[in-house]
């Protein structure tokens, strides 16, 4: 169960983690087309 | 009950403590020289035996540790008769710590070696320490025993160049009703994937560990040693196998022999008696190679003690007195002397073949331990936290000492990083209000994730830690009933 636990929040964390990274990077492409 | 097994050679051998130097006060046996480091639960001393000028370890366990943990790691060495596992002599109850007398290993541990050469190691140096681990794990295997943290920081060097295992903390015994484990413990990086999947495992969750220990050896530190450890235990079973970062520096043996180690289904991985008949294996050199290694390393300290030693060195006594009680520095400096016993590795940022020494990237890397194994049918190895030190697993003190490692760095962003107490991630996976948010702000957000991450995984073993708390008091007072060194 702490194992199970433990994976949901690992997933979640890393679900989050990744709209993170690839909102900053989508920032970061928009920036140089505009430039 | 243990019998004088002195041998009658000009230079005795001590093998085992008689019940009369085990009835004495411990320092009329032993003269204790000097302090080798912090264990995982203790300090390391190194001893001389009176009767026998012979050379050991001392470490010195303040009884409220768990002592589950600490007679699991007597009762395997105890079993244990190898020239390359550790050996154990006895123990003593002194004042409020537990002196366990054991081996001395003269040329430390492999990942001291590295640290201290700040160099990683060469091919031929890794397969002839591979070939006696090898040795070790058949024996252990043999016996029907786990190591199950196999690491470079578990991996102790004699004098002359002779591999011995170390550390049976989280060691475990297989018995004939319970061929394989589920218990989730060992080191994140050095972990196998069926360790962590919980699915079971055997003896070749060693080898998988000893597949990692080559890579550690060849590139200073395990693979996903950068990533937060939390994450890695879950890309370690998702993955495919790691492999050397830069496999055309290394011949086609040795990833192959990295190769046969880290074969994901364990049915499919080769068991130690096989692989030393590995090319790589059986065409090692001697220990002799291993000389300057254990020289240069030994030459690295002593500089290092020397230099602390002149930092320190105050031109009034009196301010030495005070350092030597209450200077956390003094400690740090012994800790970095080659421990016997080590319950954390410290790995640098590494280049090719060359370790550059950095301290901001240095990676504790702590034994993990997710579930105790609260009672077994058997009985033969039970696993629990004590009620005296009831709250906290290895993995969790890892983040803690990753937390004051990299404190510095975070205090100086703390004061632009989010409120974690009030701010929560979304659960139903809509992130659309990151368009909202400033780059700098979701940058923010990325660096405090682990922490918070940590924290969380904190609050839910508190939790379940609760639960498990009055029934793990209940099988620790009968245990203890029972138990007798």
């Amino acid at each position: 169960l702490f194992m199970k636990e433990l994976e949901r929040i690992v997933k979640l964390y890393e679900a989050y983690r990744q709209a993170l990274i690839t909102e900053v990077e989508t920032r970061k492409q928009r920036q140089q087309w505009y430039a | 009950m243990e019998t004088v097994q002195l041998r009658n050679h000009p230079k005795r051998h001590l093998k085992k403590l008689s019940e009369e130097s085990l009835n004495k006060q411990p320092e009329e046996v032993f003269d204790v020289l000097e302090k080798l480091g912090e264990g995982s639960y203790g300090s390391v001393y190194k001893a001389s035996h009176k009767e026998t000028s012979q050379i050991v370890a001392i470490k010195q366990i303040p009884v409220e540790s768990d002592l589950q943990e600490i007679i699991k790691e007597i009762s395997i060495m105890q079993q244990c008769d190898s020239p390359h596992v550790v050996k154990y002599y006895g123990s003593y109850f002194k004042n409020t710590d537990l002196w366990i007398v054991m081996e001395y290993c003269g040329g430390g541990s492999v990942s001291d070696i590295i640290r201290l050469r700040k160099q990683t190691l060469k091919e031929d140096e890794i397969a002839t320490i591979i070939h006696s681990t090898l040795k070790g794990l058949e024996y252990l295997h043999f016996m029907r025993k786990i190591h199950r943290d196999i690491k470079a920081g578990n991996i102790l060097l004699s004098a002359d160049g002779n591999a011995k295992l170390a550390d049976f903390g989280v060691a475990g015994q297989l018995t004939d009703t319970m061929a394989k484990r589920n218990t989730v413990i060992g080191t994140p990086f050095w972990m196998a994937p069926e360790v962590i999947q919980e699915i079971g495992y055997n003896c070749v969750a060693d080898i998988w560990s000893l597949g990692i220990t080559a890579i550690e050896m060849a590139e200073g530190k395990p693979p996903y040693a950068d990533i937060h450890p939390m994450r890695a235990i879950f890309m370690i079973p998702s993955n495919p196998p790691p492999t050397l970062r830069r496999e055309e520096l290394w011949s086609k043996e040795f990833i192959d022999f990295i190769n046969q180690c880290l074969v994901k289904n364990p049915e499919h991985r080769a068991s130690a008696t096989e692989l030393l008949q590995h090319p790589l294996v059986k065409t090692a050199k001697g220990v002799s190679i291993l000389q300057h290694l254990i020289n240069e390393a030994r030459d690295a300290l002593m500089k290092k003690s020397e230099m602390q030693h002149r930092e320190v060195e105050p031109e009034d006594d009196d301010i030495v007195e005070e350092n030597e009680v209450d200077s956390s520095t003094m400690v740090q400096a012994k800790r970095k002397e080659m421990n016997t016993m080590q319950a954390f590795t410290t790995m640098n940022e590494v280049m090719d073949n060359t370790m550059v020494e950095n301290d901001r990237l240095e990676t504790q890397l702590g034994t993990m331990l997710i579930n105790s194994e609260d009672e077994e049918e058997t009985g033969t190895m039970k696993k629990s936290n004590s009620p005296a030190q009831p709250a906290k697993p290895s993995f969790l003190e890892y983040f803690e000492q990753h937390e004051n490692q990299t404190s510095t760095e975070e205090k100086k962003t703390s004061s632009q990083a989010p409120d974690l107490s009030n701010w929560k991630i979304p659960l139903n996976g809509d992130y659309s209000f990151l368009k909202d948010w400033s780059v700098d702000d979701i940058q923010m957000k990325l660096n405090a994730l682990d922490p918070m991450m940590e924290q969380e995984i904190e609050e839910i073993h508190q939790r379940y830690q609760a639960k498990r708390q009055p029934i793990l008091e209940a099988i620790e007072s009968k245990k203890r009933r029972q138990q007798s060194f």
